[in-house]
């Protein structure tokens, strides 16, 4: 799973 | 590792036949178990039964409640049954308050394993829950 990147928020 | 020896880690490793019996240990065996897929019949009965000391429908459902744990379809089984993956909500309850980066996620999630965190999270991704503000998470 790729994680270090971009901001994760609620759709 | 010689499968005697995973024998023996792997019941301890889950806490099988642990001593404890309150909601904080129920809140933990999920997050070790979170986003697996599990048929409904078999979560309480079998697995959560087998790791927290009496075991009582009711702590799960005030874990729900709460909004700690959150529960998703994982397709069905025949007419009576499904698969059913528990995810613990520190993820959600981290993103209402603002979009995060995965460190920030990782720590609001308790720490631990970072495959698991990251599974909780695409689980959020593939149910349609969670985005990113780039697409690269979805090209690599």
């Amino acid at each position: 799973h790729p994680r270090a990147v971009g901001r994760w928020s609620l759709t | 590792m010689p499968p005697e020896v995973l024998a023996r880690f792997l019941p301890a490793w889950h806490g099988i036949g642990a001593e404890s019996s309150s909601i904080d240990r129920l809140a933990d065996v999920v997050f070790q178990l979170q986003g697996l897929a599990l048929p409904a019949s078999v979560i309480e009965r079998d697995v959560l039964s087998a790791r927290v000391r009496d075991y009582r429908p009711r702590l799960l459902d005030e874990l729900v409640s709460m909004g700690e744990v959150v529960w998703a379809g994982r397709g069905s089984l025949g007419q009576q049954d499904g698969r059913v993956a528990l995810i613990h909500g520190r993820l959600r309850e981290q993103l209402a308050r603002r979009p995060s980066f995965f460190p920030e996620l990782y720590t609001a999630a308790g720490g631990g394993d970072t495959d698991a965190v990251l599974d909780a999270l695409w689980d959020l991704v593939w149910a349609g829950e969670v985005t990113n503000d780039t697409f690269a998470p979805l090209r690599a």
